[in-house]
């Protein structure tokens, strides 16, 4: 199925520290 | 090594893959060799991981730009799969650099990797932010400027989007147009 994620799903992900 | 399998695997994988392409503007180069792809990437984190490292592109000094595309589309009209399309295009104030742009960069890039644009999302190539000492500006670049259903509904899409007043008109620009005269003379061909 096409991938569609809204803002606040995106938005979840901005602070997680796997990410920095 | 058995780690960083588990986390591809629990990646949330976007629909496309994206490149993002850095621009500075070197006088004395041939304009494109100031354009370098700084990297790609195709899941949520990824994308965070690199929006978290560069600099803001309010940070950025005049005559940068940061574009994110459709990986295999290159940030030029001259693409194949941009020539016959156009760009909405947001012009900011100087004053707005501090108050609005970083955000507002941000929910464009949001709009397109989380593919906001419902049955169009296949129109967008990518989109683009110009940090100029006049006015800073921030465009989304569609395939077709003749796809007046898709496009229009991307203008509604993405002016919403951005939190933009109903009294702000945005224009949408054929780059067959832009290319030929200069900004200021560009007519716009949609307008939402």
């Amino acid at each position: 199925g096409k991938k569609q994620y809204d803002r606040d799903f995106l938005l979840s992900f901005q602070y997680m520290p796997a990410c920095v | 090594k058995e780690m960083t399998a588990m986390e591809k695997v629990m990646k949330n994988p976007l629909q496309s893959r994206w490149a993002l392409w850095f621009f500075k503007n070197v006088k004395s180069q041939p304009w494109q060799c100031n354009l370098r792809l700084v990297t790609a990437f195709t899941t949520v984190e990824d994308f965070w991981a690199l929006h978290t490292h560069i600099q803001l592109a309010s940070k950025l000094s005049s005559g940068c730009d940061y574009s994110i595309f459709k990986d295999g589309i290159e940030p030029m009209w001259e693409d194949s799969r941009n020539k016959r399309g156009g760009r909405w295009l947001i012009t900011l104030s100087k004053q707005q650099r501090h108050s609005d742009l970083d955000a507002l960069w941000l929910e464009t890039l949001l709009c397109l990797i989380g593919e906001a644009f419902d049955e169009y999302n296949e129109d967008i190539c990518g989109a683009v932010v110009n940090i100029r000492a006049k006015g800073d500006k921030i465009a989304v670049w569609t395939r077709d400027a003749e796809n007046r259903d898709a496009v229009t509904h991307i203008g509604k899409v993405y002016k919403e989007r951005l939190g933009l007043s109903s009294k702000i008109v945005i224009g949408y620009q054929a780059h067959a147009d832009t290319a030929t005269k200069s900004n200021s003379l560009t007519k716009n061909k949609f307008v939402v």
